[in-house]
């Protein structure tokens, strides 16, 4: 899948990809032990298109967001249904707007759109759904990730989009060396991070975006590696290392 | 061949013998048509009377007679009922002495008619009825009780469905007093003997079903020589999901049938009110124990229940307070319930107050949860004897006792019950009544009653459509949804050519609140409609025979015009019930007589024979030689009235009306899009922050 971080503060927007294995469960957003959310998301993989020589696709085929407080919620996103469970199990189909509210959590469902979860008033994320008709063999009915409003996480929250929340981050140059011309770094906690302008879609295409990308998977943008960011298991809420 | 007994019991009979009794239903999406075609043959030279009768459920509404006698055609008609006149006994005049059987919610169709010296009658009957779900599936019932041996007996059903068929069981035919074709009754009924292998033919497949019962005279036999073979039973469910539900569109009039799945359980405030009166000794109150020991072990751990017994006493188990469900409590019921005695009176106002101060009580308290459902399960074999003893006075203590905060649901037992009463708090407190007859299993009745209701999955349901698209729509406010049942709205379109009917269903579930909002496309809508009403008239029309010359093919015709307007006819079968209960709770008597004249007026649009009206026929004259008199007299059917609600015969004081979501009615008023409106769709604001596709 590809990310998009939008730095407020810095009036920048940093992109990067994270080529992820089938199966494996990616920890979007962390922030079990204060706010008491955390978001999980499960890769699903297809091949990659005819002609090009990239290596196969992966996207979100299952988002997980576990809540704590008031009371323990797991609410589970597939393309296909939301299953909130709670005291008890409700499972809602994508296809029919539906709005579910028990005050602190709220769920609701615009048909074959998009699902916002909110959570105590000052938490919100938008999962869209993208269904395909006639799905082309690279292309899988998958989830798309957003956060609409994180006033309720707190500082500490970490993950692959939560570590970037509270963050400024610095646009510098490297300085020409040789018959290299100077190139675009990041200063993100203390460290350089090359990067290069490009564009991105965003809200199912709707939408393009200016953002500074940075290569091989994130590397040094994110802290630590790939691995730190799996989970064992689709509600597991384990904290940053 | 047909053995020399059958041959004797033949040519013993002296009454016309049926040549052919063909009965063919067809349940389009719940709305079931029975066609029934009774050839009758008089093989004495002398006129002999032809009794023609049939067992109608409940619930269904005859729609059309027919006789055909000496080659003459009598058409029924359905006209408005008179006012009625109290009679010295309290039964109304146009009522038979023999036609209504000894249960009131069984409808039995007579007519009796002179049939010329060797000739022969033809009897067509129809009736429609819109099957209710109960405990997760359909049931359709079809009494074959011709009386006597049939020389063609021809039983034809076809399911035809817009979402799969599934669970589908045909029983074996159910026979006894317990057995009746009433619809309204719950628990397993057993066969009255083993059968002889009598073939049921069942042709299945994904959206359509065909069962086929047609036992020779010899098989017959075999069940029973006095023609009573019982009920002809089929089950049944479609697949369903938890979306807004299946919502077809034909001809300007659409109908929404909503029965989600997947639901958490709404925990329950449950107070069980028992008659322990000196009747109830032996089988009753043996059965009630049983029953409510079953029912201790089935409640939940969120519920909350009390009990409370009564004769000319009123004995509360755990006085002021409802209790939860814990081992120890559920221990301490079960000893309650053990050491009931019945003795005494029936004191049913105090009984009612007691029971509805606990539940008022508890739901004022701290403890109370807002989004449980509150209930009280009143259980009685007797009228009342002790104490207030007017129903009318009773039924305003209870009103006002109950204060729109909870629901009642009765359960009459036997023959010496005040059904009226029963049913008129039931339907004033958005609960539901139920009869259990002297001799039947009053245990697993009670407990299938207890399961239709004891698992509520929402509550204060309220139904949508787009504001000035609709009008005319049936109730749309509903007190409770419990799993297993399924809620029916219908309505008028009044802009067909829209494009989309926006629906939006709210309703409260545990701490919840539920919105379910869809577009629904009106033109594939109706496409898909008009394609499964073309499925059914074709099955209709397979193997149809013709009137006259001992066929049922005019009916089949009938039948597939009927078909052709379902959808509009089950708003017509909707609206006439829900003025009915309406005129029940009506303030005023102006407002009474409007939704009589309402009911009246729609009863007639659709030819239904219902509490409000009669259906006449002329009838042949046939002189002492046997032939036919040149003009016919008019006779009322028999059985119109036998499925009358409790107040037909009673201009009693004037009600409240309800008040409650549920006991709502919009039978014929546009009330759509004025009481709540579609909320503006939020524009979402999110931020780019996001991990989306490859």
């Amino acid at each position: 899948p590809h990310f998009v971080v939008e730095f407020p503060l810095s009036k920048l927007t940093v992109c990067f990809n994270i080529n992820g294995e089938p199966g494996h469960i990616l920890r979007l957003v962390s922030d079990h032990k204060y706010s008491g959310v955390t978001v999980n998301g499960k890769l699903i993989g297809a091949p990659a298109p005819p002609g090009s020589h990239k290596q196969q696709r992966t996207y979100f085929s299952t988002i997980t967001i576990v809540v704590d407080h008031p009371k323990r919620a797991y609410i589970e996103v597939t393309p296909k249904k939301v299953i909130l469970d709670g005291r008890d199990r409700m499972v809602l189909p994508c296809h029919s707007t539906v709005a579910v509210d028990s005050g602190a959590l709220s769920v609701s469902i615009v048909g074959k759109s998009n699902v916002t979860v909110t959570i105590g008033g000052n938490i919100s994320f938008v999962i869209l759904l993208h269904q395909y008709k006639n799905p082309a063999p690279y292309q899988r009915d998958h989830l798309g990730f957003y956060i609409g409003q994180s006033k309720g996480l707190s500082h500490n929250c970490h993950g692959l989009l939560g570590q970037f929340l509270y963050e400024e981050v610095g646009l510098a140059e490297l300085p020409a060396q040789g018959d290299m011309k100077p190139s675009p770094i990041l200063k993100v906690k203390g460290r350089s991070v090359p990067v290069v302008q490009k564009s991105r879609k965003i809200y199912s295409g709707t939408q393009s975006v200016d953002c500074w990308f940075a290569r091989n998977n994130a590397a040094k943008l994110i802290d630590g590696q790939y691995e730190d960011y799996m989970s064992s298991h689709m509600f597991d809420t384990g904290d940053w290392p | 061949r047909v053995p020399r007994q059958v041959k004797t019991i033949l040519s013993k009979e002296t009454k016309p013998h049926i040549q052919e009794l063909s009965i063919k239903t067809t349940i389009i999406s719940r709305y079931a048509f029975t066609a029934v075609y009774c050839a009758m043959l008089n093989r004495h030279s002398a006129a002999t009377e032809g009794v023609f009768q049939f067992q109608v459920p409940a619930n269904a509404y005859v729609s059309n007679f027919t006789m055909i006698i000496g080659g003459r055609v009598y058409q029924s008609e359905v006209r408005p009922k008179e006012k009625r006149v109290k009679q010295e006994n309290g039964k109304p005049k146009n009522k038979e002495s023999g036609d209504a059987s000894p249960e009131p919610e069984v409808e039995v169709f007579r007519m009796a008619a002179n049939i010329p010296g060797r000739n022969r009658a033809v009897f067509l009957l129809t009736y429609e009825e819109l099957l209710q779900r109960r405990l997760g599936r359909y049931e359709h019932v079809t009494s074959l009780r011709p009386l006597q041996l049939v020389s063609r007996l021809t039983l034809d059903v076809t399911i035809v469905d817009h979402s799969p068929i599934t669970d589908l069981q045909v029983l074996p035919l159910r026979n006894g007093r317990s057995s009746s074709a009433s619809s309204s009754e719950t628990g397993p009924k057993t066969p009255a003997k083993p059968e002889p292998p009598v073939t049921t033919v069942i042709k299945n497949e994904k959206n359509v079903c065909k069962i086929t019962f047609s036992p020779n005279i010899v098989q017959q036999a075999k069940i029973t020589t006095n023609g009573l073979l019982g009920d002809f039973v089929i089950r049944y469910d479609v697949q369903r999901d938890m979306g807004i539900g299946d919502i077809q569109v034909l001809n300007g009039h659409f109908v929404h049938y909503f029965a989600p799945k997947d639901l958490p359980v709404v925990p329950k405030n449950v107070v069980f009110v028992i008659d322990t009166s000196a009747s109830m000794l032996g089988t009753k109150i043996r059965q009630t124990k049983d029953a409510l020991f079953t029912i201790l072990r089935d409640l939940r751990p969120g519920d909350r229940f009390n009990f409370i017994s009564f004769s000319n006493k009123i004995k509360v188990w755990q006085p002021n307070r409802l209790v939860p469900v814990t081992p120890l409590n559920v221990r301490d019921a079960k000893k309650f319930i053990y050491t009931l005695a019945t003795t005494g009176g029936t004191n049913i106002d105090d009984a009612m107050q007691t029971g509805s101060s606990l539940l008022r009580d508890y739901l004022s308290g701290p403890d109370a949860s807002p989004n449980s459902v509150s209930l009280i399960i009143f259980l009685t074999d007797g009228r009342p004897t002790v104490g207030e003893i007017q129903s009318t006075v009773i039924l305003g203590n209870t009103r006002s006792a109950v204060q729109e905060k909870f629901c009642i649901f009765t359960i009459g037992i036997g023959n010496d019950v005040d059904y009226r009463l029963l049913e008129r708090m039931a339907l004033e407190n958005c609960g539901m009544m139920r009869r259990i007859h002297e001799e039947a299993d009053a245990s697993a009745m009670l407990k299938g009653f207890y399961d239709e209701i004891g698992t509520p999955l929402l509550s204060d349901i309220r139904i949508n459509y787009t504001e000035d698209s609709v009008q005319y729509v049936t109730q749309h406010l509903f007190t409770n949804y419990f799993n297993g049942s399924e809620i029916v709205i219908a309505g008028k379109l009044t802009n067909q050519s829209a494009e989309i009917l926006h629906v939006q269903v709210t309703a409260s579930n545990s701490d919840k609140s539920i919105i379910l909002e869809t577009d629904v496309p009106l033109r594939h809508r109706q496409i898909e409609t008009e394609k499964h009403v073309k499925a059914a008239t074709a099955a209709m029309a397979g193997g149809a025979r013709t009137p006259g010359s001992g066929s049922m093919q005019g009916l089949g015709v009938a039948l597939g015009s009927i078909a052709e307007d379902f959808v509009e006819r089950v708003w017509g079968f909707l609206s006439v019930k829900d003025g009915l209960r309406s005129r029940l709770r009506s303030q005023t008597s102006k407002e009474r007589e409007d939704h009589i004249q309402q009911a009246t007026n729609l009863s007639l649009a659709y030819h239904f024979l219902t509490p409000l009206t009669n259906l006449v026929v002329e009838k042949p004259e046939v002189l002492a030689d046997g032939s036919m008199a040149p003009a016919p007299t008019i006779t009322p059917a028999a059985g119109s009235t036998a499925s009358e609600l409790p107040g037909d015969t009673e201009e009693g004081e004037p009600q409240k009306p309800n008040g409650k979501p549920g006991g709502q009615t919009s039978s014929v008023r546009n009330t759509i899009g004025k009481a709540a409106r579609r909320p503006a769709k939020k524009s979402i604001t999110i931020s780019k922050t996001s991990a989306d596709g490859d």
